[in-house]
C-alpha cells in the first residue's frame, strides 16, 4: 500500500497546476523512492518528469510499486478543495481502484476526505539519455517566465543563443522582431536572483514558445529555472524544489 | 520556415 503525508498542500497544488495543460492522463508511478510521473504531450512535442521524493514527505510508506493511473483535470478539482496550508495524505491499497486524499488544516479543525477514480493508463516510457549539455543556464524562474511571455506576441518561436557573450532570446515575426540578452550576473545576496551561464560550446537552437509559456506556469514551484541545451537535442527545463524537481523536455525545432 | 520536430525522435521507449 502507498501511504504519504505531505506537510503543504501548494506544492502539489501548484504541481499540478504546471502539467495539467500539457498532460492529460498519467500514471503516477509509486516506490520507495518516492512518487512519479513521466508524460508527453498529445503532439509528442514535450515531455513532462515529475518527482518527490519519499523524503518530502513524511511519513512515507509505499510496500511495492505501483502505477496510479490519474486524470488530472480530477485530480486538480479535487485539489482545488484543499487550502494551501493544508496537511494532504494520499493513500492507495495495493491495486487500487481510487486513490484517498486526506487534506487537514494546521491546527486539525477540519478534514476533508476525497476519494477519486483510478484509471488505467497503458504509458510507455522513454528512456532519457544522461546527457552533458553544452550550455546549462541559471536564471530567475520570473525573468524566463517574463522573457516567453514578451517574445510570444511577436512570434510562435523563440531562437535561444546561448555564447560565452550571454544568452539570447531572439523572436521574429509579421509584426517585427524583439530580443533579450542576458549576462552572467552574480547576486551573493539573493542567488535566485543570479544569472550563470557555463558553456562548453555556443549553442544555437529554436523553440516553440506555445510549449515554453506552458512550461514557466511551474514559476510558482520555485526562484530559479535551469535551461540545459546542446546543439540538435531537445532542451532540458528543470523547477527544483525542496523534496524533487519537475523537468520539462521540448524538442527543438529544425530548419526545413 | 522551421519544421517542430517530434521528441521520439530522440529518445526512444524504454
Amino acid at each position: 500500500m502507498l501511504e504519504a503525508r505531505l506537510a503543504q498542500a501548494a506544492v502539489l497544488k501548484k504541481t499540478l497546476d504546471a502539467i495539467k495543460e500539457l498532460v492529460t492522463d498519467a500514471n503516477f508511478d509509486c516506490s520507495d523512492g518516492g512518487i512519479s510521473l513521466q508524460a508527453m504531450d498529445n503532439s509528442h512535442v514535450a515531455l513532462v518528469s515529475l518527482l518527490l521524493r519519499a523524503d518530502g514527505f513524511e511519513p512515507y510508506r509505499c510496500d511495492r510499486n505501483l502505477a496510479l493511473g490519474i486524470n488530472l483535470n480530477s485530480l486538480s478539482k479535487v485539489l482545488r478543495s484543499a487550502q494551501n496550508e493544508d496537511i494532504i495524505t494520499l493513500k492507495a491499497a495495493d491495486d487500487p481502484d481510487n486513490l484517498s486524499l486526506t487534506f487537514e488544516s494546521q491546527n486539525q479543525d477540519r478534514i476533508s476526505e476525497y476519494e477519486m477514480k483510478l484509471m488505467d493508463i497503458d504509458q510507455e516510457h522513454l528512456g532519457i539519455p544522461e546527457t552533458a549539455y553544452a550550455a546549462v543556464i541559471t536564471m530567475p524562474a520570473a525573468e524566463f517566465q517574463r522573457i516567453c511571455r514578451d517574445l510570444s506576441g511577436i512570434s510562435e518561436s523563440v531562437t535561444i543563443d546561448a555564447s560565452k557573450d550571454g544568452v539570447k532570446f531572439a523572436s521574429a515575426g509579421d509584426i517585427g522582431n524583439g530580443s533579450v540578452t542576458l549576462k552572467q550576473t552574480h547576486n551573493p545576496e539573493e542567488p535566485a536572483l543570479s544569472t550563470s551561464i557555463e558553456l562548453s560550446e555556443s549553442v544555437t537552437l529554436t523553440f516553440s514558445l506555445k510549449y515554453l509559456v506552458n512550461f514557466t506556469k511551474a514559476t510558482p514551484l520555485a526562484g530559479a529555472v535551469t535551461l540545459q541545451m546542446s546543439n540538435d537535442v531537445p532542451l532540458l527545463v528543470e523547477y527544483k524544489m525542496e523534496g524533487g524537481y519537475l523537468r520539462y523536455y521540448l524538442a527543438p525545432k529544425i530548419q526545413d | 520556415g522551421s519544421q517542430q520536430r517530434a521528441l521520439d525522435f530522440f529518445f526512444k521507449p524504454k
